[in-house]
């Protein structure tokens, strides 16, 4: 669906950091938290998939998109991060700050 | 439902370590492995309630009975250990060893 790639690929382009999420999954949260807590200043883009209209439409796109299927769903800088072990990884090696923090 | 507690309390009287749980749930995946890796030899009983025809009223019994809405639910020699927060903090202590191993 043409409108649900333009949906997400605007979300991905315009926010530093944008996380596609299920508002009751632990894995979410934790992602979530880890941007809270070590990244206060940079805004954050959730979008909750099973609270928009079209949730299941963008899973779809962003497995096409990614060839990842589950949630989180986390893009820095444009950049796709991956899952919740992913940005923990990349956060551990110092490499999280590194993206944050990089030029657009 | 009378049924439905029944089908409950039957698992967790009859089972050593009882999970209740969802299949695609990464939170209950690492309470799984916990017990897969670390006691190989207890048998564990999991219930998907995303796989189960009365999911939806098991989860609201347990509800019910432990006030806990979430999953993994868990519960070993008979006794509720909560989440999957819940039973690490008790591995890592070493009381879960202790509550596995301890006399029926
Ligand atoms: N290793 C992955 C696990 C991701 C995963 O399995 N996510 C689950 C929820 S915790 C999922 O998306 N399940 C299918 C779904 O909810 O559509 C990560 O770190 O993010
Ligand atoms: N701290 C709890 C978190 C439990 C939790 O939030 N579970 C989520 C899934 S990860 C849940 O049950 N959400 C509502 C539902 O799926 O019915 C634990 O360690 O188990
Ligand atoms: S749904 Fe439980 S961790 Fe994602």
């Amino acid at each position: 669906l043409a409108a649900t790639k333009e949906v997400v690929e605007t979300i991905i382009q315009d926010n530093r950091v944008a996380v596609f999420s299920k508002s009751w999954c632990s894995f979410c949260h934790s992602t979530k938290d880890l941007f809270n807590t070590n990244f206060p200043n940079t805004s954050i883009k959730v979008v909750e998939l099973d609270e928009h209209e079209d949730g299941s439409a963008i899973q779809a796109y962003l497995l096409e998109k990614t060839g990842q299927r589950t949630v989180p769903n986390i893009f820095v800088n444009r950049q796709h991060v991956g899952g919740n072990d992913d940005v923990h990884s990349m956060f551990r090696k110092g490499q999280l700050a590194k993206l944050v923090n990089s030029e657009a």
